[in-house]
């Protein structure tokens, strides 16, 4: 799986 | 940022202010489904505890405090302060049939098997399935009030507008989160039947 993307949205 | 997420965040807040205010001038909330705004407040909770652990900006933290505060401000107010006007009989969705297979996926289907980030998949995956019993409950009293037919639809645009975000994301930014992708279109896919009889009654809605 792709690397957590960074959470920056609502 | 981009115009597409701001607006969408808009009209997301939007949504949220006009059921708050609904409630508290009426002081009534006949028609609206209990479930559905605990479910909310779940999803806000699960999604928005990294407040606690990361900071991204003055306008991420000031929207996401709102959007909690507003929340349990409505559970509070259905189940607390007018609880008289509570209509339980048709309230009657059974959040466990969401909650459930939505905490399963969480564990099976995410990026990362960590407690926040499978959290952070909880709250997106539940967000996409939260409105059932909002609609279950319009179905079976087969009417909805002007003013939460509005709500519904600033509700349903929010995530409509996301996935001209993603779109945007993924053209400019090569950013795509599949996981929230397919999730926002199973959420703007349920509010279709809404959206349809909306624009076309534009009154109270019938279901």
């Amino acid at each position: 799986w792709q690397h957590p993307p960074s959470h920056d949205e609502l | 940022m981009n115009i597409f997420r701001l607006t969408g965040d808009l009209s997301h807040l939007a949504a949220i202010i006009i059921l708050l205010l609904k409630i508290w001038k009426t002081r009534s909330c006949a028609g609206i489904s209990g479930k559905s705004q605990i479910l909310f407040a779940l999803v806000f909770t699960t999604r928005y505890l990294d407040l606690l652990t990361s900071f991204i900006s003055l306008y991420n933290t000031t929207m996401k405090v709102i959007y909690i505060g507003c929340a349990y401000a409505t559970v509070y107010l259905i189940y607390m302060k007018f609880k008289a006007t509570y209509d339980g009989n048709h309230d009657s969705f059974r959040m466990e049939f969401l909650v459930v297979p939505v905490g399963g996926l969480a564990c099976l289907v995410n990026h990362d098997f960590s407690f926040l980030e499978i959290l952070w998949t909880f709250s997106i995956y539940l967000e996409s399935v939260a409105i059932l019993p909002q609609l279950f409950m319009i179905s079976k009293t087969g009417e909805a009030e002007t003013i939460t037919t509005h709500y519904l639809f600033f509700l349903g645009l929010y995530r409509a507008l996301y996935l001209f975000n993603w779109i945007w994301r993924f053209y400019f930014e090569g950013f795509f989160d599949m996981i929230a992708i397919v999730a926002g279109m199973v959420q703007t896919i349920l509010y279709c039947d809404f959206f349809y009889l909306y624009v076309t009654k534009g009154q109270g809605i019938s279901l």
